[in-house]
């Protein structure tokens, strides 16, 4: 039984043990956050007080790029921080912080700028952050693109959160309806986390998709070799699939994993706060597990992850993301043809949960091997 | 000219409105993407470091190696030069892996070296953002040599966690409202 989900929830769903902590000491961890949305560090420690019991954990944040106003906290800055913190325990931990210096820069392409000019990063970065694809050039899109290859040439995790609007939707000119997939999210060079809830919310219990979840597939960017089969599977097997002409079937789709994203308890200036949801939740703590593989690895002398998806995700089957997320659809157009239905979770990979909820031990395994 | 973007939307999001266009003298800062080269390449060295099954798996770049295979050419880099110093354009700094250079100049030197470009302050509360509501275009010898301009119309995107409780006037999670 629970009120909501805290770190104590979180590490019971994913089978983390108390020993599941980061331990080597050159392992490190990201969030990134945008348009002066600052975390206080008073807040941090509150939520370890309160949460953080029962697993080794660091109460402060070792490093802040960027400039840290002094006002007062963003409830998504307290999010990302507290439960990176949370899954990736006791791993030293930065914050990125670009509000634009001057007011015609943009945050995140100075984000961008920032990874372009250091040489020593933390290996895994969480970003709550997107954009409609529609709404970006061509050419911006295809540059950070390229932008997200150089990360992972560079051997970083770069997980984005999916975005809380469902499949999306837009009128085209014709005016007609079609999905609207989000970027970075649809960035074939980064892995993309999608949003579960408990099927009971007050039970540890098995998950069911989030109807915010976002997922779908690119207009821009090509599927990936690596996702063709579990693609052509799922669509081939949807009981109940949106018309062809709301998606585009080609392009990259997402998300590749998902985690709980509803019910979450934050501390923010202070106070406790109840109920905050989105894939900006779900997103820090898968990061925060990644991080804890990449520990393993660097304890073990072995490179980091980098980009999970073409190394690992082709060869993750139900075993390692488990149990699958097979419940549950989530939101698109409020239309006579789809009426609010995108697309709906399925075992194996689906464009809802990605390929479902982890596993740690076995996620764990599969990293290693 | 020629237009980078021409598909790039500018839209004013909600809550953000126009304070009037910038005075020439005012400063602002243009992030120009230099055009990289061995894209291809990049790209299938991603594949080949995450791949377990690769003989170069796990072997990532560091940063000068990034830059040693992205760093845009001589030619990019001189044509680029030349165009700023034309326009009287010091102020520039460049990441290490080159691509990117990040020029301060007046307002008045921006619409002049981005043609169409008409810069506005917008307010949002507290925030405050400079961008341009018309398209810019470069010149035609930079079609080759430069991908987009970063900071003239897209605004910084906002995030917005939900208490859908509270949101929605419950106080109550989704779930057990819609068993209700």
């Amino acid at each position: 039984f629970h009120l909501g989900v805290t770190p104590a929830v979180i590490r019971q769903r994913y089978n983390l043990t108390d020993g599941d902590v980061g331990t080597f000491q050159n392992s490190s961890q990201a969030c990134a956050q945008f348009l002066e949305q600052y975390f206080h560090q008073a807040d941090l420690s509150e939520f370890m007080h309160l949460f953080g019991g029962g697993f080794p954990h660091r109460c402060s944040v070792d490093r802040v790029v960027g400039r840290q106003g002094q006002g007062k906290a963003g409830l998504e800055a307290s999010l990302d921080v507290e439960y990176l913190m949370s899954t990736g325990a006791n791993i030293s931990t930065w914050v990125f912080s670009t509000a634009g210096r001057h007011e015609s820069q943009e945050p995140f392409l100075q984000w961008l700028l920032l990874l372009s000019n250091m040489s020593a990063l933390p290996w895994v970065h969480s970003v709550s952050y997107g954009d409609d694809e529609d709404s970006l050039s061509r050419a911006y899109l295809e540059r950070v693109n390229v932008e997200f290859m150089k990360a992972a040439a560079r051997g970083l995790s770069i997980l984005f959160a999916s975005g809380d609007l469902g499949a999306g939707c837009r009128t085209t000119s014709e005016g007609k309806h079609v999905f609207r997939p989000s970027f970075p999210a649809s960035s074939p060079y980064v892995t993309t986390v999608g949003g579960t809830s408990f099927r009971d919310p007050f039970l540890v219990s098995a998950e069911v998709s989030d109807y915010i979840s976002g997922g779908g597939f690119s207009n821009v960017f090509p599927m990936p070799s690596y996702q063709a089969a579990a693609v052509k599977r799922y669509l081939s097997v949807a009981p109940r699939l949106p018309p062809s002409t709301y998606y585009n079937s080609t392009g990259r789709a997402y998300p590749d994993l998902a985690a709980l994203s509803d019910n979450y308890w934050v501390v923010t200036n202070r106070i406790p706060v109840p109920w905050v949801s989105g894939t900006s939740a779900s997103t820090p703590v898968v990061a925060g597990l990644i991080a804890l593989i990449n520990d393993q690895r660097l304890r073990r002398g072995r490179p980091p992850p980098g980009l999970p998806q073409p190394r690992t995700l082709q060869g993750i089957t139900s075993r390692t993301l488990s149990p699958q997320v097979t419940q549950g659809c989530h939101l698109s157009c409020l239309d006579a043809t789809v009426e609010g239905q995108g697309f709906c979770a399925a075992p194996s990979w689906d464009p809802v949960t990605g390929w479902g909820t982890p596993n740690f031990p076995e996620l764990l395994r599969a990293m290693l091997g | 000219g020629w237009a980078p973007e021409p598909d790039q939307l500018f839209r004013t999001p909600a809550g953000w409105s126009d304070a009037g266009r910038l005075a020439p003298s005012e400063t602002l800062s243009l992030t120009f993407a230099l055009r990289q080269r061995n894209v291809q390449r990049l790209a299938r060295l991603v594949q080949q470091v995450s791949s377990p099954d690769s003989a170069k798996y796990g072997q990532f770049l560091s940063l000068a190696d990034v830059q040693a295979l992205v760093a845009p050419s001589p030619l990019t880099l001189g044509t680029v030069q030349k165009w700023l110093d034309r326009h009287g354009v010091w102020d520039c700094r460049a990441v290490s892996t080159m691509d990117f250079l990040q020029c301060q100049l007046p307002a008045g030197t921006a619409e002049r070296l981005l043609p169409g470009a008409q810069f506005h302050r917008y307010r949002n509360g507290t925030l405050s953002s400079v961008r341009s509501p018309s398209p810019y275009t470069l010149s035609e010898e930079l079609q080759e040599h430069v991908d987009f301009v970063g900071g003239l119309h897209r605004f910084p995107a906002e995030r917005k966690v939900v208490s859908r409780a509270w949101a929605s006037g419950r106080m109550w999670p989704r779930r057990a409202t819609r068993s209700t």
